[in-house]
């Protein structure tokens, strides 16, 4: 029971700052098409434990491309 | 190039997936890219195994994450066929590796490609109109709160850890976006999609860019 009164009062604060963030985020959206931020089923989530489950993916270095190949 | 493109009008882009609280983006990536290609082959679009190329791509790292490129290089050099979801269903776990024998049927992937189009966003309209959607790597960290529109600030191009399917383009309205299908489910974002201002490198959708050829 205490362990789950922790976890509500951990997942309030990710909240809590993902509120603050929304209205930062939002800031910036001044034209009718600008993305809006706001709560979503990540909201709970503190932005390490959302890197750690959902952004896992890594890039290798891709080479420039090099426009239209030219023939000889 | 028209100004506007989108391969969901072709009725070659499959619904939008759930990866749920599994690294596997790069995965549902791959296999979109793939199964889309496939579909402007003149093949009836499929959904093939995300759970395959994620249990059986050993040089990936399956839930806790890999890389499109290493997937590709995996599915080019073994010439291992992707099978049907329906076959291979995604359970959102790492699991052990079913083999099937070479007779039995599914798509191969013969080659493909990776560039980086950074500074050439125009370029990659067209490398999307003329190979099909296309894999590629994005910083997504900001997307944890998006509920939809734009995205025209606040994502760098500095970390990329997410891979997702660019599916179109739209340079009509004032903003010129990208039509990006995410693997978040049709809950998040634009019905389960994201829009990326095209210009700049935004989130670093020009970074790196695979085309697939099956």
């Amino acid at each position: 029971e205490a362990e789950g009164e922790e976890s509500n009062r951990r997942r309030r604060l990710h909240f809590q700052d993902a509120t603050k963030r929304h209205a930062y985020l939002n800031s910036f959206s001044t034209l009718p098409q600008s993305a809006k931020y706001g709560v979503n089923r990540f909201s709970d989530l503190s932005q390490h434990e959302f890197r750690e489950l959902y952004l896992r993916a890594s890039a290798d270095t891709a080479p420039p491309f090099s426009g239209l190949k030219t023939q000889r | 190039l028209p100004g506007k493109f989108d391969w969901r009008d072709k009725a070659v882009v499959a619904t939008v997936q759930n990866q749920e609280a599994c690294g596997s983006c790069w995965a549902f990536s791959v296999v979109g890219a793939t199964q889309s290609v496939r579909a402007i082959g003149g093949w009836r679009l499929q959904q093939l195994s995300v759970q395959q190329v994620l249990d059986c791509s050993f040089r990936n790292n399956g839930c806790s994450g890999g890389s499109t490129f290493q997937a590709l290089s995996w599915l080019k050099q073994t010439g291992v066929k992707l099978v049907p979801q329906s076959e291979y269903p995604y359970k959102a776990k790492t699991g052990i590796c079913h083999f099937f024998p070479q007779s039995h049927g599914g798509v191969a992937v013969r080659n493909f490609t990776s560039h980086d189009f950074s500074g050439q966003e125009e370029a990659m309209m067209s490398h999307l109109v003329e190979r099909g959607p296309l894999a590629v790597i994005v910083d997504a960290v900001s997307w944890q709160d998006y509920l939809g529109g734009i995205i025209q600030h606040h994502c760098s191009s500095k970390w990329a850890n997410h891979a997702v399917l660019v599916v179109g383009y739209d340079t009509v309205g004032d903003i010129p976006y990208w039509i990006v299908q995410n693997s978040w489910g049709a809950s998040w974002g634009n019905e389960g999609y994201v829009y990326i201002k095209i210009g700049g490198n935004l989130c670093g959708i020009a970074d790196s860019v695979a085309a697939v050829i099956v």
